[in-house]
């Protein structure tokens, strides 16, 4: 479907997209997780798309078994190729 | 207000209230705390009572001035009356 690939062109031109929902704390959480790390992710609010928001979860769904938000995709050959890998993990393992 | 009674009256009536949605991660973790802790709640899922949901909403907020899920009110009092303030107390003291 377009949509379907919209998502899929979405996913492929972004190294860091998170599907998310701007009133929940768990997609707050994983945006200011981000932010901490320095990574810049691109954020899509499934709430501020009217009825496109339900129909993207379920195409998120189709292509990852996932309905629920916050919805990940890290594309770790292109962070490691923006030189943004390394960074990332050490960060994450200071945690 | 009636619903604004309602309320009232539900939270003076029952000594643990947890007013959540069924599908937000924070409502499901404060559910599964009490529940850890060996606490009954009255549990009020907001999402499940149609154009009621957003009005009781509402109605905590002004009770409250919190518009959030999870909303929870402890009756200590009650819980102590109950015998049941000690063992949670000590419960969450040792979490
Ligand atoms: N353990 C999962 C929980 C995911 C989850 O249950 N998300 C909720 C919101 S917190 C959800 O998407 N519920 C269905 C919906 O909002 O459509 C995670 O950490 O991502
Ligand atoms: N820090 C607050 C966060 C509360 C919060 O932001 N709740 C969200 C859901 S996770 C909410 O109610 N958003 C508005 C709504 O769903 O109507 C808490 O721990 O209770
Ligand atoms: S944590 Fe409450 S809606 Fe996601």
């Amino acid at each position: 479907s377009r949509l379907e690939e919209s998502v899929k062109k979405t996913i492929d031109e972004n190294p860091v997209v998170v599907y998310s929902k701007t009133w929940c704390s768990y997609s707050s959480e994983v945006k200011s997780l981000f932010k901490r790390l320095g990574v810049q992710p691109l954020v899509i609010e499934l709430d501020e798309l009217g009825p496109q928001g339900p129909q993207l979860q379920k195409v998120l769904e189709r292509l990852t078994g996932q309905h629920t938000v916050p919805n990940v995709f890290i594309d770790t050959v292109k962070l490691y190729r923006k030189g943004e890998l390394e960074p990332l993990l050490s960060e994450v393992g200071n945690k």
